[in-house]
């Protein structure tokens, strides 16, 4: 027997339209932890690891560790009929082949439930090592998603390069070249409005500008994006989840043949 | 010229 009860249900709304977009079927794994996913793209190219905690929870019961296979645009789908205000509650039993979403608006005069066939996805765990990274960069995350949005329009690729001058983001195409960079900035009247740069060595590495701008769909989820990079590993694009977790992208780096 | 790395170059099955 599964059952979360989530008051913020806009959360789990917000975390469907940040993936969808990257995975087509994923497995959620549900344990005493939390509520988690970790999934690659069909390409091999790019991984994403949810994690919301249970302590987030209103109310969680999660009997014995359950993994369910779900079709994330259709779940979306059902997600999307959910109000911003609503409290949404996941149930499944033991066995069952179906999840149920229920909704219930704020002041309990409209309550829905949406039932959900499950599948079978035969995926692979990745295990992620712990890594020392040479630069973690934490800036408003529209910020980044404005970078990643106008370089696309330039060129294909983004060069991450930072030095203790700050976070530098290149790209060149057909039609030329841009250049954005953003110096650390601690002095601001908001802590998220800030750009934060520690770095141990310098560090620069080529991405896929496609599965950057598709990491942006989790701005919504919060604002500040934390980027860690380091020399030759996947860098990683962490978003977090109010008091409840994390959406983190990891992107192999292009790299020379 | 750069090739795109696959995400199992540096993370292993668990």
């Amino acid at each position: 027997m599964l059952e979360l009860r989530l008051v913020q249900g806009s959360l789990l709304k917000k975390v469907l339209e940040a993936i969808r977009e990257l995975v087509n079927d994923a497995n959620f794994d549900c344990s005493a932890t939390g509520f988690s996913l970790q999934a690659m793209d069909s390409s091999h190219v790019a991984l994403v690891a949810l994690l919301l905690r249970s302590e987030g929870f209103e109310h969680y019961r999660c009997d014995r560790n359950l993994s369910m296979g779900m079709n994330l645009n259709n779940m979306a789908k059902m997600l999307r009929c959910a109000g911003n205000d609503d409290i949404i509650t996941i149930k499944a039993d033991d066995g069952s082949d179906t999840v149920t979403f229920m909704f219930e608006s704020p002041n309990q005069d409209k309550i829905a439930d949406f039932e959900m066939k499950l599948m079978d996805i035969d995926s692979e765990h990745l295990g992620i090592p712990d890594a020392e990274y040479h630069a973690i960069v934490r800036m408003p995350s529209a910020e980044f998603a404005r970078i990643c949005k106008d370089l696309s329009s330039i060129g294909d690729t983004v060069v991450i390069s930072v030095t203790k001058e700050g976070v530098k983001f290149s790209t060149a195409g057909d039609i030329g070249t841009a250049n954005i960079v953003c110096r650390q900035n601690k002095t601001v009247d908001k802590p998220e409005e800030a750009t934060v740069i520690e770095m141990q060595e310098p560090v620069s590495l080529t991405f896929a500008l496609r599965y950057m701008n598709s990491f942006t769909k989790a701005t919504p989820l919060s604002e500040t994006v934390t980027i860690s990079l380091s020399s030759e590993l996947p860098v990683v694009v962490e978003y977090k989840i109010a008091d409840m977790g994390y959406i983190r992208f990891y992107l192999a780096p292009k790299i020379e043949e | 010229l750069k090739a795109q790395a696959r995400i199992e170059r540096f993370f292993c099955n668990s």
